[in-house]
């Protein structure tokens, strides 16, 4: 599948956001 | 373990296995849970995605994992 530049970036901003809610998740553990 | 139910674990393990850059698509992801209950399937997406373990793509239909990137 190609993706356009603009999915790419739609993506890229919804994974940052994913890893922010994980890093929170992981500091709420502790 | 991971603090996830076996439903969302199997969920998430199927998300992980696929390599593509869109993800799964959620039509494949209930195809391969053959059986599975459409709004668990759905509640346990919901899960993992406010817990950070997944993120929509190109829709808010594809998945892919955060794990191992």
């Amino acid at each position: 599948v190609c993706l356009t530049e603009e999915q790419k970036r739609k993506i890229e901003e919804n994974r940052q956001r994913a890893l922010a809610r994980r890093a929170e998740r992981l500091a709420a553990q502790r | 373990t991971n603090g996830l139910t076996p439903h969302q674990s199997q969920i998430l393990n199927l998300i992980k296995s696929c390599r593509g850059s869109e993800g799964m698509a959620f039509d494949d992801l209930k195809a391969r849970l053959h059986g599975m209950n459409v709004n668990t399937i759905k509640q346990a997406l919901e899960f993992l995605s406010n817990e950070g373990h997944i993120y929509s793509t190109v829709d808010e239909d594809h998945f892919k994992s955060t794990d191992g990137d």
